[in-house]
This record gives C-alpha cells, sequence and structure tokens, in this order.
C-alpha cells in the first residue's frame, strides 16, 4: 500500500515547499512513484514544479470538494513517475467552507485511503501544507501515515516547534491514531553562524533520534530553482541543495523501513 | 485620532514580525506611542518582546472575543511608549469561533474604532498578522488605515505578492474604503546574490514609488534579538538591522505626511 507524508510546520518560510518538491523528486530519482499534493492557497510547489497558474484548475481543492476524482486530478512534471496535483485559487476559500461541513477533518483521508488500496496507487503521496494549523492543515495530518517537520535554524521557529508537536499527539490520540512524526529536518543552516549551531544542539538535545541525521545548508540554488519551475537536482545537479536532498532521500527512506 | 497600520502577506517567513516589532520600537525611540497588537497565533512578536507564554492571558484572543476591554489588555515593554497585546494560546481557536459570528470581519474594527477616538489613544496602532489570508488577517485589514507588506527578496516571496496586494485592492471595495497600500518592504536583501538584486528591480519596476526605498539586509543580529526578547535597538544598537529599521521609522513617518 502507500505511504501518505504531510510536510507540516505553522512557521512561516521554513522550507516546507523546498523540502516536499526536493524530497518528492528524489525519491522519483531512485525509482519509486510519488504524488505531491499542493494543499497551500499559495501554490508554491505547483509554481516550483512548473505549473502554470492558468493551468490548475480541478486541483486540490476540486479534489478536497469531492468535485473532481483523484486520477483527474493528477498531472505530468518534468520528473518521471511524480505527479502534482496543484493548488487551484478556490483553494483560498476552502477553510470557511470547509469549517460548515461534516466530517470536516476527514474530508482528504475518506478521499485517498480507497487511492492508498487501489492498484494503481504511487508508493508515496506527499501532502504540502500552508503556514498555519488551519482544516487544511488538520486534513493532511488527519490523512497523513507520518509527518516530516522542516524546522529553519532560528530562535522563532525553534520556539514555534512544541505547537506542532503539540498538535500532532492531539491528533494522534484523537482524529488518527496512526499519525507518526516522522522526523525533524534541519534547513537553512548557516554553519558560520552561532545561532544555527545553537538551534541545531538544542533541538538534538530535546528531540534526540527524531532529527534527521542530515541537514539543509542554505544555498541559494534552492531559492533559484523555483524560477525555473523544476527541482533542484534538474536546475543545478552538483549544487549542495541537491546533495543534501539526496542524502536526505536515501535516510528518508532507511527511517521508512522502521515504520 | 491615533493611525492604525497593518504588517500582513502571507507567504510565510517574510519579517512580519520583525518589522512589526522593530518598527514599532523605532517610533517610540522618536517620540511616538505605539501599541503593538499580536494578532499571530505562533505569539512570536509577543516572545520578541519578552512577554513569557504564561503571562499571555487576556491578549488579544480575549481583546476581539469581546472578553476583555482594550485597556486591560495592554501590556508594558521595555521600550518606553511601546505596549503590547500578546497573543495567547486561545487565538489559535478564533478562527473557527470567527467564522460563525456575526460582523466577523468587523470584530476587531469595531473594538479599535472607539479606541483610536478616545483621549488615551497611541500614536499608532501596529497590528502582526499570520502567514495567512484568514479571518485573524482579514479582521486586521478591516480595522486598519494602511498596510505595510514586507517582502523578502526570494522568488517565491514575489510570487506571492500580487495574491495580498489583491485581497488588499478587494477589501478596499467592499469592507473598508479607506485601506491604503502604505507601502512594500525589501526584508533579507543579501546584494551578494543575483536574485536579491533581481527580486528587487523586479518589484521597483512593477510597484514604483510603493517600494520603499529603504531595505531591510539580512542581518543575523535581527534573528539573535528575538531570542532575548527586546527590539534589535536594544540587543545591539549598531549593526546593520538597528540602523535599516531607523532609517525605515523615518521613511515610514515621511510617507505618513502624504495621507
Ligand atoms: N536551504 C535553503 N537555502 C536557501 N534558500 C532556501 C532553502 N530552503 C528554502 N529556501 C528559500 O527560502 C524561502 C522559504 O522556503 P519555502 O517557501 O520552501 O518555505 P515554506 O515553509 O514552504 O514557506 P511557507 O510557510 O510560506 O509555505 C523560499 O524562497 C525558498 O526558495
Ligand atoms: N533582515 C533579517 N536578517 C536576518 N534574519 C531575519 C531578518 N528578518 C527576519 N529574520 C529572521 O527570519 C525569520 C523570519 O522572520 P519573521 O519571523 O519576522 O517573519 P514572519 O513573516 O513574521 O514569519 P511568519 O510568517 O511565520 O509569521 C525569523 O527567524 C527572523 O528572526
Ligand atoms: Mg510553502
Ligand atoms: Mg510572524
Amino acid at each position: 500500500a502507500c505511504r501518505i507524508i504531510a510536510v507540516a510546520n505553522q512557521k512561516g518560510g521554513v522550507g516546507k515547499t523546498t523540502t516536499a518538491i526536493n524530497l518528492s523528486s528524489a525519491l522519483c530519482q531512485r525509482g519509486h512513484t510519488v504524488t505531491l499534493i499542493d494543499l497551500d492557497p499559495q501554490g508554491n510547489a505547483s509554481t516550483g514544479l512548473g505549473i502554470d497558474r492558468a493551468v490548475r484548475h480541478q486541483g486540490s481543492y476540486a479534489l478536497i470538494s469531492g468535485a473532481t476524482p483523484y486520477r483527474s486530478s493528477l498531472r505530468p512534471t518534468a520528473i518521471p513517475g511524480l505527479s502534482l496535483i496543484p493548488a487551484e485559487a478556490g483553494l483560498a476559500g476552502a477553510e470557511v467552507e470547509l469549517v460548515m461541513s461534516d466530517r470536516r477533518e476527514f474530508r482528504l483521508r475518506d478521499i485517498l485511503a480507497p487511492v492508498s488500496y487501489g492498484n494503481a496507487a504511487p508508493n508515496f503521496i506527499v501532502i504540502d501544507c500552508p503556514p498555519s494549523l488551519n482544516l487544511l492543515s488538520l486534513n493532511a495530518l488527519v490523512s497523513a501515515h507520518a509527518v516530516i517537520i522542516p524546522l529553519q535554524a532560528e530562535f522563532l521557529a525553534l520556539e514555534g516547534l512544541t505547537q506542532v508537536t503539540a498538535t500532532i499527539d492531539r491528533i494522534r490520540k484523537s482524529l488518527n491514531p496512526t499519525l507518526a512524526l516522522h522526523g525533524i529536518l534541519l534547513t537553512m543552516v548557516d554553519r558560520r553562524n552561532n545561532l544555527s549551531e545553537l538551534v541545531e544542539a538544542d533541538v538534538r538535545g530535546f528531540f534526540g533520534g527524531k532529527v534527521y541525521q542530515t541537514i539543509i545548508p542554505r544555498n541559494v540554488r534552492l531559492s533559484e530553482a523555483p524560477s525555473h519551475g523544476t527541482p533542484i537536482s534538474l536546475y543545478d545537479a552538483k549544487s549542495a541543495g541537491t546533495l543534501a536532498y539526496a542524502q536526505f532521500a536515501e535516510e528518508f527512506l532507511a527511517r521508512e523501513m522502521t515504520f
């Protein structure tokens, strides 16, 4: 069956989209199939994979509202094995609509469950979440088997970590008993500055083995790649960003064996 | 009367909180009085001004739900003239509660209007918004006379700019006819990398005089200051961050004369 992985953190700008795109593409380069769902109304994952705003209709909003079946919301990308469900403009209005609906936290789970057991299921479904713990993020956490938390190596991001881990614990106890913390990924680490080192030491001290050994360094090529609509590995195969996400994909797969 | 300024951008991690804190403190150092309202459930502005999580009760959630009057939600800070209304944990649940209530976009405005005309009004009320265009941010935009949009000098942040300016236009046409775009502030600019230069050229080309002349450079002291609970000017008075926000406060005040 397929594994559903949410990439979530309510702190903004910590590398959720960058991680969702570059982990997904690195998994595909290792022979896996992945569907990436863009659940953020900003649509950054859709931009980062080259899907023009004008052709994002029948995307994740249509999927979660039940208007479009999973199979017809899939888009091919430049990476063999990687499909995307883009975020269309209507997703910005989904929050208010979901609040009034039945089983509002289970909408996405009810749609993805039959997909994950079907014979056309990908190996992984990766969900890029918006920077909040709203109903869209809750739908992702209720659907997921495990969560990756990207953590920018900054004080304010560190401060917010307990909010997201507390939310995961709450959801495990009530809405999704099988939800696991896959791991915490340190991003934008700048080894030249003390703050990064302090944050890394703090997180490893507190969360231990839950923090991936792999760290993602600050690398300007990672922030340039989305403007070309491709993952880092196609934009600059020799960059520090490509190597870091390749290493992360290996560590992610090794950790998968333990679940 | 007092001027109400929202600091907003749905893109995460672009420097909203850093701008709200450091503009507010720089205005106070120039003799103005400011109330900073933390409207983000993450509570980063409250942390950045040294208010411990344990004492944030009767904050912005109690204010917007009408439980606590404005005057008793004010907290003193280390900066003379600067008061804070902190974000307590309950604010995370405000979104769902607001959806069901009457005049849901006007809750904050109805509370702040009498304050701004009262004789105890500060010169400015600055509102730090969460990274989304949800009901909390809408309440800030409906209350505000003008909006500052911090813009990280990155491609994905640039891409999101039209979403926030379109939302401002929509609110001006319907809910708040006097809402103005105060300006767009370029943040975390790294003059050594091309991407920053390209983004700056793009934004100035498209938005012209709406973009402040002042730019905020990437400066690690700005990201260290919140861990000491003080604005940059108290943490490191000689840093590039302090000088940039001092210059920004001057430009902000000069532009105020034009409204
Ligand atoms: N390791 C890195 N080095 C340099 N830049 C990075 C790195 N990771 C991400 N970025 C850039 O930093 C910005 C924030 O990253 P990203 O958009 O992936 O974060 P996010 O958590 O998805 O943001 P949001 O909260 O808005 O959804 C982007 O402009 C991105 O290109
Ligand atoms: N000019 C700067 N130079 C270096 N670091 C900065 C600068 N401005 C902000 N930072 C740091 O970058 C991170 C993001 O900034 P900040 O939290 O102010 O953004 P935000 O838009 O309020 O984020 P959110 O969307 O989560 O509310 C923080 O860790 C902050 O300390
Ligand atoms: Mg994102
Ligand atoms: Mg903030």
